[in-house]
């Protein structure tokens, strides 16, 4: 049950927090955007 | 009882209805505002069985025509391609009619959303109840995650809105854990470790979501814990214990503070097989302490300024011991240590669990429970020496004092750890060594506790025991508790415990070799 | 019920579900695993329609340049002071995509705020003259759109307010 947590594709060592690019449980892929930086539709 | 045929004609041309606003490009606020005041006009929207039916009906032609829609495919394809029209339709009306219904003409914002959730989560339990292997989780997963993205754009009316909501579907989510519905594990973990859900339910409004989010991942320990147990894991298991690892390691990153002021709750849970993931959440420190490296020579910990601070514990550390009626006999103890007493004797019993709940907790003890006694016990002996000790002066400089002082503590700990065979002074052992985290005065409690048993023991298996509960904990993986490098490499570097010396030690050339490179990887 | 760990566990010692057995659980997990949530699952539509489509030539490209899905191309254009437009056409006119995403990160960046009810961005012209937890208020330089006239078309363009409050509930 112990595992080398390198391999799990978070990167343990970033300054920026890790759940702005958090994928999911399932996958190393970060996710592309930042949910706090919310973008309006907006009238123009 | 059934809807009546009419109201599920009506509902459906309804549906159909908002389709034609859903499907327009851009946004449409009037067209949108209209039909929600007509759908409160028609009485769908109030504080009754109509509107739960009415939402009921809508989730459940959603998600049939999601589920009708899988492509037709081989049965060895891993996973189906789907239609998610219908759902993301009523996602979006769902979150319409919270944002443009209005009071004066019904239920509250909240009220509507806590009726939805509720409607949508015993959908979902029986939905899993009735169609057990063929459930299909992933139109729900879908509902959710469109919420969890919108939901927390409503304008916020009053203060804390945005706070309600994420503890409305946290709710939701406890109602949905593993345990209950086990189809909906995978979505359920995605869900409430969602960038838009867990991160803000942890961040802001003064720690106010941390209950609602240990709740959720006690949920989830409870869940693997007798699959963990044996350390045997089928495919599915090991998926979801990875899954759960990636989690944790997020929320050491950017939430450490959480999982140290939780961290007895999650030793509770956690089974004493999973070491690492145990040792995940017992590495955490708080972001603003910088922990010296434990391998500096000459390292003088009772000169750290955090090692006199207690740290901070928002489980309930007694409640196992006031559960059990325990907790007064062990307080009238430590207050006044009396002779002749059975306390000491019925210790034992009172740990052991009944055959019938040891069968199914895998273990004769009560783990919980001795972990309880523990913690308790030490942090009461701790404040007896904080009270006795002179301002100014570190709890540690006392150590011999120490001794005489919680004698009362130490009787305990001394008679757990002889009266109690190998299974029972194994998990004692291990919650000791639970404590053994970052700079602060239980970790060094706790570590003079380990080191104080190791030294005055007589029999060596007692020795060979302490030894072990460290060991396990350091030859797994990192990461590794601070406390717990800093204890073993006392045991190891102090001549005053012959560590070298005892047999076991050398009692084979593999493990010679093993407290080699222990002893070199900790400096 | 949040606070004790009695409520979750009822002892570890009980059952291992809660109406369900070992068995039970393992078969139910086994079957999810067949029915993970797949990425595409959680990702919404990143399309954008245009409300006015422009006819454009044969001769001009027809697809999207993989250029602009790269951020360092994002942090070139607000580098300098001529790539600002097209961060502001881009929030504009390409809503609900990852380039709209990159270019309001660029513009924060460049230190423009954007007002969520005036729909526009704004940048200090100077050290704001006054501020509290609620504004803050100085001059500041801001974008807008500029109704043609006789002597000018319709068009984007840059303006100057002093006086101007920025209520920091409208900042986004």
């Amino acid at each position: 049950l112990g595992i080398d947590l390198t391999t799990l594709g978070l990167n343990l060592n970033s300054a920026e927090s890790l759940y702005r690019t958090f994928g999911s449980p399932w996958t190393d892929e970060p996710v592309k955007g930042d949910p706090d930086f919310t973008v309006p539709q907006c009238y123009y | 009882e059934p809807d009546p045929a009419a109201f599920q004609e009506q509902v459906s041309l309804l549906f159909a209805e908002w389709y034609k606003i859903y499907e327009l490009p851009g946004v449409n606020d009037q067209l949108t505002a209209r039909f929600v005041l007509q759908l409160q006009q028609n009485g769908l929207l109030k504080a009754d069985d109509t509107s739960d039916r009415f939402f009921r009906r809508l989730l459940d032609v959603a998600v049939s025509h999601c589920i009708s829609s899988e492509a037709a495919v081989q049965s060895h394809q891993q996973t189906q391609t789907l239609s998610f029209l219908a759902i993301d339709m009523y996602a979006s009306l769902v979150f319409s009619i919270l944002k443009f219904s209005s009071a004066d003409h019904g239920l509250s914002k909240m009220s509507l959303l806590s009726k939805v959730l509720t409607v949508t989560v015993r959908f979902i339990q029986k939905d899993a109840e009735e169609k057990k292997i063929s459930f299909n989780p992933r139109p729900y997963f879908r509902l959710f995650i469109n919420w969890l993205l919108d939901l927390n754009t409503l304008d916020p009316v009053f203060e804390g809105a945005n706070f309600q909501v994420l503890t409305a579907l946290a709710t939701s989510f406890h109602a949905l854990q593993p345990l209950k519905v086990p189809a909906f594990s995978f979505v359920w973990l995605e869900l409430v470790s969602h960038r838009s859900f867990m991160p803000k339910l942890l961040s802001g409004n003064g720690q106010k979501g941390w209950p609602y989010f240990q709740r959720l991942l006690v949920d989830l320990f409870q869940f693997m814990e007798p699959f963990l147990r044996n350390a045997e894991l089928g495919e599915p298991v090991r998926f979801l214990y990875k899954g759960t690892l990636r989690v944790l390691l997020v929320l050491l990153h950017d939430f450490p503070e959480f999982l140290c002021d939780y961290h007895f709750s999650f030793c509770d849970i956690i089974p004493p097989s999973c070491i690492q993931m145990r040792n995940i959440v017992l590495s955490a420190f708080p972001r603003n302490m910088r922990l010296p490296d434990p391998s500096t020579p000459n390292l003088k910990i009772d000169l750290l300024a955090e090692i006199s601070q207690s740290p901070r514990i928002l489980s309930e550390v007694d409640a196992a011991l006031k559960a059990k009626q325990m907790k007064s006999d062990v307080d009238e103890y430590l207050k006044t240590r009396p002779q002749g007493t059975s306390f000491l004797s019925e210790l034992k019993q009172k740990l052991l669990l009944s055959p019938s709940e040891a069968a199914r907790a895998g273990t004769r003890y009560n783990v919980p429970l001795m972990n309880s006694l523990v913690l308790y016990v030490g942090m009461q002996a701790i404040l007896q020496l904080q009270a006795r000790t002179p301002h100014g002066q570190s709890m540690a400089s006392n150590a011999s004092l120490a001794i005489f002082l919680v004698g009362a503590a130490l009787d305990i700990f001394q008679t757990l750890i002889l009266e109690l065979e190998t299974e029972g002074r194994y998990l004692f052992l291990n919650a000791v060594a639970n404590q053994l985290r970052y700079p602060n005065n239980h970790t060094h409690y706790f570590s003079f506790i380990l080191l104080y048993l190791f030294s005055e023991s007589n029999q060596e298996a007692i020795q060979e025991q302490i030894t072990r509960v460290l060991l396990e904990r350091l030859i797994v993986n990192r990461p590794h508790p601070w406390g717990l490098l800093i204890t073993f490499i006392e045991l190891i570097k102090n001549p005053r415990y012959n560590f070298w010396s005892r047999s076991f030690t050398r009692c084979a050339p593999e493990i010679e070799k093993l407290f080699e490179s222990v002893s070199r990887s900790c400096g | 019920d949040l606070g004790a760990i009695g409520d979750n566990l009822s002892g570890l010692a009980m059952s291992s579900g809660g109406t369900h057995d070992q068995q039970y659980n393992l078969q139910m997990l086994e079957s999810a695993f067949y029915k993970l949530p797949q990425p595409r699952d959680s990702e919404r539509a990143k399309s954008y329609t245009a409300r006015h489509p422009t006819v454009t030539p044969q001769s001009y490209p027809q697809v999207q340049a993989p250029i602009v899905n790269n951020p360092a191309f994002w942090d070139r254009l607000g580098s300098d002071n001529i790539g600002t437009d097209t961060l502001f056409f881009a929030f504009y006119y390409q809503q609900n995509t990852y380039q709209q995403y990159l270019a309001a990160k660029e513009l924060k960046k460049q230190s423009w705020r954007y007002h969520k009810k005036y729909n526009t961005w704004f940048q200090r012209h100077e050290e704001p003259k006054f501020a509290t937890d609620d504004f803050e208020q100085g001059t500041y330089v801001y974008f807008d759109f500029h109704i043609g006239n006789d002597e000018m078309q319709n068009g984007w363009c840059q303006r100057i307010k002093t006086d101007f409050k920025f209520e920091y509930n409208f900042l986004e």
